[in-house]
């Protein structure tokens, strides 16, 4: 941690590249979205659009919240609601020619960031995990 | 990480106390956890017994593959089926007396540790959040 290596790593070389990563597209339905985080077992995903360009994420915690009705959650509204419009678009995108460095104050409030080219592209996700692994073994020398 | 003073710092120091954790009993049924859940935004939160005893965690993700049928997700089934019968009591349970470097390795796994004091009565949880921020700090200075 005597600092340099572990943070001039390169984001590509420590990413989960996009093929190894679960993601919804735009369209799909939020029942769909929910049957893909389940089977997944994950928590949250990206979301891309048909050309895989990066548009947001989808979570367990979204999707609830937007079928949360007064008295109860009401599930029947699932199939009826798109990726879309419950969506978390606001999301830092960290460009694939980063470092290591300039992502680590964004893992402190966000447990992945989505990786995009120079063209918007999505090519995979650094996690927290990720950090803390190389953290961990650097403390153990 | 310069390293002595990071990773000394004790457990009680930078864990959230238990009044601060949003939490289920063993005996709830699943539709509540989840509606404790969805308010409190997270997506898995302890499980305690009426002493305040930790059991175990439940997750959206774990709740969700009890009641996955083999065509849909069958949600009619979240208020028959109880926290207990689905959460996960496997979990590590890190010791108040602890200091942070004996969990770091555990939150490369974990999204977050339980704390319990010498009978077993839950104190609080250590968050990644808490770790990666002591980090980011560090790696400015
Ligand atoms: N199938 C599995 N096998 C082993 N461990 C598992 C696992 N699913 C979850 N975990 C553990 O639980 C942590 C939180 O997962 P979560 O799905 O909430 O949060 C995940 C998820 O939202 C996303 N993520 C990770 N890998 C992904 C992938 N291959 N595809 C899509 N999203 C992924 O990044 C977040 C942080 O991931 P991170 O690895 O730091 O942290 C993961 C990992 O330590
Ligand atoms: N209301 C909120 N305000 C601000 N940021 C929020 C937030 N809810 C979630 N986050 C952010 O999202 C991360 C993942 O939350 P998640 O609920 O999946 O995963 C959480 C949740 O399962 C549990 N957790 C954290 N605080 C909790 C609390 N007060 N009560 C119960 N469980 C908690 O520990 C996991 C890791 O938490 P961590 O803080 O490292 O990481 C959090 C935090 O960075």
């Amino acid at each position: 941690l005597y600092s340099g290596e572990f943070l001039e790593v390169s984001i590509r070389d420590v990413m989960i590249p996009s093929e190894r990563v679960a993601h919804v597209q735009v369209g799909n339905s939020l029942e769909h979205a929910l049957l893909v985080l389940t089977k997944s077992g994950y928590t949250a995903i990206p979301v891309l659009d048909p050309h895989y360009r990066l548009m947001g994420l989808i979570s367990t915690p979204i999707i609830m919240d937007s079928i949360l009705g007064l008295e109860r959650i009401e599930f029947e509204q699932l199939e009826k609601k798109r990726v879309e419009e419950a969506m978390n678009s606001k999301i830092p995108r960290i460009n694939i020619h980063s470092t290591l460095q300039s992502s680590l104050d964004l893992l402190v409030d966000h447990p992945f960031l989505c990786i995009e080219d120079d063209s918007g592209i999505f090519e995979g996700i650094l996690t927290r995990r990720t950090v803390l692994l190389k953290l961990s073994k650097q403390v153990k020398r």
